[in-house]
Protein backbone atom coordinates (compact mmCIF):
# COMPACT_ATOMS: atom_id res chain seq x y z
CA UNK A 1 0.00 0.00 0.00
CA UNK A 2 1.35 3.41 -1.17
CA UNK A 3 1.56 5.81 1.50
CA UNK A 4 -0.09 8.26 -1.14
CA UNK A 5 -1.61 8.07 -4.67
CA UNK A 6 0.76 9.77 -7.18
CA UNK A 7 -0.70 12.92 -8.47
CA UNK A 8 1.32 14.57 -11.45
CA UNK A 9 -1.05 17.43 -11.84
CA UNK A 10 -0.32 20.76 -10.15
CA UNK B 1 2.09 17.23 -20.33
CA UNK B 2 0.06 18.35 -23.14
CA UNK B 3 -0.35 22.18 -23.91
CA UNK B 4 -3.27 23.02 -22.29
CA UNK B 5 -1.99 21.50 -19.15
CA UNK B 6 0.93 23.48 -19.78
CA UNK B 7 -0.72 26.80 -20.75
CA UNK B 8 -3.45 25.98 -17.68
CA UNK B 9 -0.07 26.39 -15.33
CA UNK B 10 1.43 29.17 -16.70
CA UNK B 11 -1.82 31.08 -16.37
CA UNK B 12 -2.16 30.28 -12.77
CA UNK B 13 1.25 31.49 -12.19
CA UNK B 14 0.61 34.55 -14.14
CA UNK B 15 -2.82 34.96 -12.47
CA UNK B 16 -0.38 35.07 -8.79
CA UNK B 17 2.29 37.04 -9.94
CA UNK B 18 0.05 39.57 -11.46
CA UNK B 19 -1.47 40.00 -7.33
CA UNK B 20 1.70 39.84 -6.32
CA UNK B 21 3.15 42.64 -8.40
CA UNK B 22 -0.28 45.24 -7.89
CA UNK B 23 -0.02 44.53 -4.42
CA UNK B 24 3.85 45.45 -4.33
CA UNK B 25 3.90 48.32 -7.11
CA UNK B 26 0.81 49.96 -4.99
CA UNK B 27 2.09 49.57 -1.98
CA UNK B 28 -1.87 48.12 -1.12
CA UNK B 29 -3.90 45.40 -0.86
CA UNK B 30 -7.31 47.50 -1.72
CA UNK B 31 -9.86 45.43 -3.07
CA UNK B 32 -8.29 41.82 -2.46
CA UNK B 33 -9.68 39.51 -0.48
CA UNK B 34 -7.11 38.30 2.68
CA UNK B 35 -9.90 35.24 3.41
CA UNK B 36 -9.55 34.26 -0.14
CA UNK B 37 -5.86 34.43 -0.25
CA UNK B 38 -5.67 32.72 3.22
CA UNK B 39 -7.61 29.56 1.34
CA UNK B 40 -5.34 29.62 -1.16
CA UNK B 41 -2.48 29.75 1.13
CA UNK B 42 -4.22 26.34 2.58
CA UNK B 43 -5.04 24.66 -0.54
CA UNK B 44 -1.27 24.67 -1.76
CA UNK B 45 0.06 23.66 2.14
CA UNK B 46 -2.48 20.65 2.10
CA UNK B 47 -1.93 19.72 -1.54
CA UNK B 48 1.48 19.86 -1.81
CA UNK B 49 2.68 17.88 0.95
CA UNK B 50 3.60 15.06 -1.70
CA UNK B 51 6.62 17.49 -2.14
CA UNK B 52 7.82 15.04 0.89
CA UNK B 53 6.79 11.99 -0.37
CA UNK B 54 6.80 11.32 -3.94
CA UNK B 55 8.68 13.45 -6.69
CA UNK B 56 7.22 13.66 -10.27
CA UNK B 57 9.57 16.28 -12.06
CA UNK B 58 11.27 19.01 -11.36
CA UNK B 59 9.10 20.99 -13.25
CA UNK B 60 6.21 19.88 -11.41
CA UNK B 61 8.43 20.29 -7.56
CA UNK B 62 9.78 23.58 -8.39
CA UNK B 63 5.92 24.79 -9.65
CA UNK B 64 4.73 23.46 -6.23
CA UNK B 65 7.43 25.37 -4.23
CA UNK B 66 6.49 28.75 -6.45
CA UNK B 67 2.72 28.08 -6.12
CA UNK B 68 3.44 27.97 -1.91
CA UNK B 69 5.78 30.91 -1.52
CA UNK B 70 4.29 33.23 -3.85
CA UNK B 71 1.24 32.62 -1.25
CA UNK B 72 2.61 32.96 1.66
CA UNK B 73 4.29 36.10 0.34
CA UNK B 74 0.62 37.52 -1.40
CA UNK B 75 -0.60 36.27 2.55
CA UNK B 76 2.17 38.16 4.26
CA UNK B 77 1.66 41.11 2.22
CA UNK B 78 -2.17 41.38 3.07
CA UNK B 79 -1.69 40.65 7.09
CA UNK B 80 1.33 42.18 7.88
CA UNK B 81 3.39 44.49 5.59
CA UNK B 82 0.37 46.46 3.91
CA UNK B 83 -1.98 45.47 6.92
CA UNK B 84 -3.55 49.48 6.89
CA UNK B 85 -4.78 49.44 3.26
CA UNK B 86 -6.47 45.81 3.77
CA UNK B 87 -10.11 46.57 3.33
CA UNK B 88 -11.48 44.27 6.10
CA UNK B 89 -14.79 45.86 6.48
CA UNK B 90 -15.58 44.53 2.91
CA UNK B 91 -13.97 41.07 3.44
CA UNK B 92 -16.68 39.67 5.43
CA UNK B 93 -17.95 36.32 3.79
CA UNK B 94 -17.94 33.22 6.54
CA UNK B 95 -15.30 30.90 5.59
CA UNK B 96 -16.04 28.36 7.86
CA UNK B 97 -18.99 28.07 5.73
CA UNK B 98 -16.88 26.82 3.08
CA UNK B 99 -13.78 25.22 5.05
CA UNK B 100 -16.48 22.76 7.56
CA UNK B 101 -18.54 21.42 4.63
CA UNK B 102 -15.35 21.15 2.32
CA UNK B 103 -13.70 18.68 5.17
CA UNK B 104 -16.67 16.97 6.07
CA UNK B 105 -17.04 15.81 2.58
CA UNK B 106 -13.03 15.42 1.99
CA UNK B 107 -13.53 12.72 4.38
CA UNK B 108 -17.07 11.09 2.85
CA UNK B 109 -15.55 11.19 -0.85
CA UNK B 110 -11.76 10.82 -1.71
CA UNK B 111 -10.05 7.91 -3.25
CA UNK B 112 -8.29 6.41 -0.34
CA UNK B 113 -8.82 7.06 3.40
CA UNK B 114 -5.40 7.98 3.78
CA UNK B 115 -4.21 11.24 5.40
CA UNK B 116 -2.31 12.60 2.84
CA UNK B 117 -4.74 11.66 0.43
CA UNK B 118 -7.63 13.00 2.55
CA UNK B 119 -5.91 16.54 2.27
CA UNK B 120 -5.08 16.56 -1.32
CA UNK B 121 -9.22 15.67 -1.21
CA UNK B 122 -9.83 18.77 0.80
CA UNK B 123 -7.16 20.91 -1.02
CA UNK B 124 -9.24 20.49 -4.69
CA UNK B 125 -12.45 20.75 -3.09
CA UNK B 126 -11.71 23.97 -1.43
CA UNK B 127 -9.73 25.40 -3.91
CA UNK B 128 -12.95 25.18 -6.13
CA UNK B 129 -14.88 27.36 -4.43
CA UNK B 130 -12.03 29.43 -2.70
CA UNK B 131 -12.56 32.48 -4.72
CA UNK B 132 -16.03 32.95 -3.31
CA UNK B 133 -14.89 35.82 -0.53
CA UNK B 134 -13.20 37.51 -3.67
CA UNK B 135 -16.18 37.51 -5.53
CA UNK B 136 -18.67 38.40 -2.69
CA UNK B 137 -16.23 41.40 -1.90
CA UNK B 138 -16.21 42.54 -5.43
CA UNK B 139 -20.50 42.31 -4.89
CA UNK B 140 -20.25 44.20 -2.21
CA UNK B 141 -17.88 47.18 -2.95
CA UNK B 142 -20.07 46.67 -6.81
CA UNK B 143 -16.72 47.16 -8.30
CA UNK B 144 -13.03 46.03 -8.98
CA UNK B 145 -9.61 47.46 -10.13
CA UNK B 146 -9.12 46.59 -13.61
CA UNK B 147 -5.43 44.86 -12.60
CA UNK B 148 -8.05 42.52 -9.47
CA UNK B 149 -9.53 41.52 -12.98
CA UNK B 150 -6.91 40.64 -14.79
CA UNK B 151 -5.83 38.38 -11.84
CA UNK B 152 -9.72 37.26 -11.67
CA UNK B 153 -9.10 36.53 -15.37
CA UNK B 154 -6.16 34.34 -15.47
CA UNK B 155 -6.80 32.60 -12.61
CA UNK B 156 -10.72 31.01 -14.07
CA UNK B 157 -8.77 30.50 -16.83
CA UNK B 158 -6.38 28.21 -15.53
CA UNK B 159 -8.93 25.57 -14.33
CA UNK B 160 -11.00 26.18 -17.76
CA UNK B 161 -7.99 24.90 -19.41
CA UNK B 162 -7.60 21.94 -17.01
CA UNK B 163 -10.64 21.05 -18.28
CA UNK B 164 -9.98 20.69 -21.82
CA UNK B 165 -6.44 18.84 -20.07
CA UNK B 166 -8.53 16.49 -18.67
CA UNK B 167 -10.62 15.32 -21.91
CA UNK B 168 -7.48 15.23 -23.61
CA UNK B 169 -5.96 12.88 -21.39
CA UNK B 170 -9.00 10.79 -20.75
CA UNK B 171 -8.88 10.40 -24.95
CA UNK B 172 -5.36 9.76 -25.26
CA UNK B 173 -4.11 8.08 -21.96
CA UNK B 174 -7.04 6.86 -20.24
CA UNK B 175 -6.37 8.85 -17.35
CA UNK B 176 -9.84 10.02 -15.50
CA UNK B 177 -9.95 11.86 -12.02
CA UNK B 178 -13.63 12.26 -10.88
CA UNK B 179 -12.81 14.52 -8.02
CA UNK B 180 -10.64 16.90 -9.51
CA UNK B 181 -12.84 16.96 -12.96
CA UNK B 182 -15.89 17.47 -10.81
CA UNK B 183 -14.39 19.98 -8.91
CA UNK B 184 -12.81 21.75 -11.64
CA UNK B 185 -16.05 22.45 -12.83
CA UNK B 186 -17.52 23.73 -10.18
CA UNK B 187 -14.54 25.71 -9.81
CA UNK B 188 -15.09 27.12 -13.84
CA UNK B 189 -18.80 27.41 -13.57
CA UNK B 190 -18.15 30.26 -10.48
CA UNK B 191 -15.91 32.01 -12.85
CA UNK B 192 -18.49 32.12 -15.33
CA UNK B 193 -20.29 35.62 -14.69
CA UNK B 194 -17.05 36.92 -14.42
CA UNK B 195 -15.80 36.00 -17.61
CA UNK B 196 -18.75 37.91 -19.05
CA UNK B 197 -18.02 41.00 -17.34
CA UNK B 198 -14.55 40.66 -18.25
CA UNK B 199 -15.11 40.41 -21.83
CA UNK B 200 -18.11 42.83 -22.21
CA UNK B 201 -16.58 45.78 -19.84
CA UNK B 202 -12.83 45.51 -19.00
CA UNK B 203 -11.95 44.25 -22.49
CA UNK B 204 -13.49 47.09 -23.91
CA UNK B 205 -11.63 49.20 -21.95
CA UNK B 206 -14.61 49.77 -18.92
CA UNK B 207 -14.05 49.72 -15.36
CA UNK B 208 -15.49 46.60 -13.84
CA UNK B 209 -18.24 48.36 -11.71
CA UNK B 210 -21.75 46.28 -11.14
CA UNK B 211 -25.14 48.55 -11.19
CA UNK B 212 -26.32 49.41 -7.73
Amino acid sequence: HALNIPHDEL
Amino acid sequence: MNIFRLTGDLSHLAAIIILLLKIWKTRSCAGISGKSQLLFALVFTTRYLDLFTSFISLYNTSMKLIYVACSYATVYLIYMKFKATYDGNHDTFRVEFLVVPVGGLSFLVNHDFSPLEILWTFSIYLESVAILPQLFMISKTGEAETITTHYLFFLGLYRALYLINWIWRYYFEGFFDLIAVVAGVVQTILYCDFFYLYVTKVLKGKKLSLPA
